[in-house]
């Protein structure tokens, strides 16, 4: 599947979501 | 363990294998995992996209992993 610019920067800015989230939790259970 | 539930890692491991850069379909999932209820593959969807492993890509349907892309 080719993807439009616009998805490509939709798509990295879920992904820098998710892994903020990701640290968040994390960090929440040490 | 990385505190996930067996259909957790299951589904995350199924994402995880999906090569294609718009995501894995939910749909898709569905028919991976024939048999499992669609009301727990949406939980657990939800689950890992809330702790961050997965996050959603061209539309909420679509999903793609945070760990190695």
């Amino acid at each position: 599947v080719c993807l439009t610019e616009e998805q490509k920067r939709k798509i990295e800015e879920n992904r820098q979501r998710a892994l903020a989230r990701r640290a968040e939790r994390l960090a929440a259970q040490q | 363990t990385n505190g996930l539930t067996p259909h957790q890692s299951q589904i995350l491991n199924l994402i995880k294998s999906f090569k294609g850069n718009e995501g894995m379909a939910f749909e898709e999932l569905k028919n991976r995992l024939h048999g499992m209820n669609v009301n727990t593959i949406r939980q657990a969807v939800d689950f890992l996209s809330n702790e961050g492993h997965i996050y959603s890509t061209v539309d909420d349907e679509h999903y793609k992993s945070t760990d190695g892309d």
